[in-house]
């Protein structure tokens, strides 16, 4: 897992 | 609501809402620079500016609906311009100065102790001094970072998949959306009609402009990267890897 793809997919809080 | 369905006016409030915060690099500055720690404070402060970048990019009303691949690859592609015109935005009102965050600013002649970055400077302020002249607003602004974001991988790719066919409709109507609302940006001035007309086509040429300090930029980290001047890492160096 690359990190962008990690923030692209993480819902926001 | 849908964007499709949105105001012009709606749509820029979305899109000023999504405005990443201000951002300080928080580092003792130990002056006068040497090349490594003017490289490692502009690195630095780029990682940090582009964590925030993707969260700004999932609120702009439609983003998250077009496909990973095509979110990745736009990211990809424009995330140094992004960052250059943000750049432009915080400097607009400082002649001569790169406000690259309010506790990092640099002179033109600052730019001396990294070899090659002085023409990249001046090609900022450059760029920087002519919104200063068109007055740039912040909705116009806002509007042009969104533009550059969704143009940007427009003309090197081209849908194969009915899926990719489905995303690059909804990229688009999605520009549609931010054309829409940068014209609607530009008659709230008071313009004559021509003038408005004008003005959209001066402040969509600085984006051509944008693009090419970028690319300089891109050229000139990659070497700093390959002759070790400083060690890039974590998102920005998948960023910087993408596009090299």
């Amino acid at each position: 897992h690359t990190k962008l793809l990690q923030l692209l997919t993480t819902k926001p809080e | 609501a849908h964007h499709s369905a949105m105001s012009p006016e709606e749509f820029i409030s979305r899109i000023m809402e999504a405005e990443p915060p201000e951002i300080y690099l928080m580092e003792d500055m130990k002056k006068p620079f040497t090349e490594a720690s003017m490289m490692m404070s502009l690195t630095n402060l780029a990682d940090k500016e582009l964590v925030l970048m993707i969260s700004w990019a999932k609120k702009i009303p439609g983003f998250v609906e077009l496909s990973l691949a095509d979110q990745i690859h736009l990211l990809k592609c424009c995330w140094l311009e992004i960052l250059m015109l943000g750049l432009m935005w915080r400097s607009v009102d400082h002649p001569g100065k790169l406000i690259f965050s309010p506790d990092f600013k640099l002179n033109r002649e600052e730019g001396q102790c990294v070899e090659g970055i002085m023409e990249i400077f001046d090609m900022l302020l450059a760029a920087t001094s002519r919104f200063r002249e068109l007055k740039l607003q912040r909705e116009e602004y806002v509007c042009l970072k969104a533009m550059i974001l969704l143009n940007s991988n427009l003309c090197t790719s081209s849908p194969q998949t009915a899926e990719e066919l489905e995303s690059r409709n909804k990229l688009l109507r999605l520009l549609d959306s931010v054309i829409d609302a940068l014209v609607w940006a530009i008659s709230k001035l008071g313009l004559s009609t021509q003038q408005q007309t004008l003005r959209l086509g001066h402040l969509t040429m600085l984006l051509s402009h944008i693009r090419h300090v970028s690319n300089k930029g891109m050229d000139h980290l990659s070497s700093m990267k390959r002759k070790n001047v400083v060690l890039v890492y974590d998102l920005l160096l998948e960023m910087l890897d993408a596009s090299t």
